[in-house]
C-alpha cells in the first residue's frame, strides 16, 4: 500500500 | 496588542501535548474571532487544525490581526513550567519578536513570567472542503485510543470498514492479525461512553496507525472523538474543546491521508 500525501487532496487556499 | 486569558490554563497545556510531536513549528493566527493554528507534519501526511474561539478565553483582547510563528516544542516546554490549576495569559505587543506567558498559581501570591521568541514562517494555509462525509462515527475518546494502540502491536495500518451500525478496525503483520469491532449503542445516561454511527455507504479505508496514535495524544482534551470518512479523501479526527463548566472553546481536528492499494 502506499501512502497518499495530504496535499494531494488539499491544495493551497 | 494580543493578550488572552485563560484561567483553566491546563486546557492549553492538553492543546500543546496534542500537536507538539506531529508538527515543529507553525503559526497561530490571532484575530479578534480568537486563536486558530493549521499545520501539516513534516511528511505532509497529515494535517491539524486547532481553533479556540475568543469567548472561552476569561479575556481576550486583539486589537489587529497577528500571526505568531513558533517552535511548538519549545512553546510546550515553557508550557510544562505551568502547574496543571494556573491560570495561563499570553500576551504579545503588535510588533514584537516574542510572546510572554504569564503563569498565575490560584490561591497564592505566585506569578512567574516566561518569554519565547516569535519566528516567521512561511506557512501554507490549505483550503478543506465542506463536504458531506459518507460515514460518521462518534466514541469515546479512550476507546480509539486503546484500539490505534493495540493495533499498532499487530500492523502498521489499519482498515477501517463502516456497515450497517457497526464500525470495525482491522490490523494485520507478521505476527498475525487483529480486529475490534464496535456496535452502536444507546447509553443515554452516560453519553460520553456511547457509540453513534451515522451512515451514508458502507467504507472500508486504510490509514497509518502511527498518526492515529499522535492523534490520541488529543484524548485528555475531549471524553468523545468524531471520525468522519468518505472514500478516497483524508479522515477527519476531531476532539471537541469544552470547559469546565462543558461550554464549547473550540476544537482540533486532524486529517489524514488514506493509504492506497498500489
Amino acid at each position: 500500500m502506499s501512502q497518499k500525501t495530504i496535499t494531494s487532496f488539499f491544495k493551497p487556499a | 496588542m494580543f493578550e488572552a486569558k485563560l484561567i483553566q490554563g491546563a486546557i492549553l497545556k492538553k492543546i500543546l501535548d496534542a500537536i507538539k510531536d506531529l508538527v515543529n513549528e507553525a503559526s497561530w493566527d490571532c484575530s479578534s474571532q480568537g486563536m486558530s493554528l493549521q499545520a501539516m507534519d513534516t511528511s505532509h501526511v497529515s494535517l491539524v487544525a486547532v481553533q479556540m474561539k475568543a469567548d472561552g478565553f476569561d479575556k481576550y483582547r486583539c486589537d489587529r490581526s497577528v500571526t505568531l510563528g513558533m517552535n511548538l516544542s519549545s512553546l510546550s516546554k515553557i508550557l510544562k513550567c505551568a502547574g496543571n490549576d494556573d491560570t495561563i495569559t499570553l500576551k504579545a505587543p503588535d510588533d514584537g519578536d516574542k510572546i510572554t506567558l504569564v503563569f498565575e498559581a490560584k490561591n497564592e501570591s505566585e506569578t512567574s513570567e516566561y518569554e519565547v521568541k516569535l519566528m516567521n514562517l512561511d506557512s501554507e494555509y490549505l483550503g478543506i472542503p465542506d463536504t458531506p462525509y459518507s460515514v460518521n462515527v462518534k466514541m469515546p475518546s479512550h476507546k480509539f485510543q486503546r484500539i490505534c494502540r493495540d493495533l499498532q502491536q499487530i500492523g502498521d495500518a489499519v482498515t477501517i470498514s463502516c456497515a450497517k451500525d457497526s464500525i470495525r478496525f482491522a490490523a494485520k503483520g507478521d505476527l498475525g492479525s487483529g480486529t475490534v469491532n464496535l456496535c452502536q449503542t444507546a447509553s443515554a445516561d452516560k453519553p460520553e461512553d456511547s457509540v453513534s454511527i451515522s451512515m451514508q455507504e458502507p467504507i472500508i479505508q486504510s490509514f497509518a496507525l502511527k498518526y492515529l496514535n499522535h492523534f490520541a495524544k488529543a484524548t485528555p482534551l475531549s471524553p468523545q472523538v468524531s471520525l468522519s470518512l468518505s472514500p478516497d479523501v483524508p479522515l477527519v479526527v476531531e476532539y471537541s474543546i469544552t470547559d469546565d463548566d462543558g461550554s464549547d472553546f473550540g476544537y482540533i481536528r486532524y486529517y489524514l491521508a488514506p493509504k492506497i492499494d498500489e
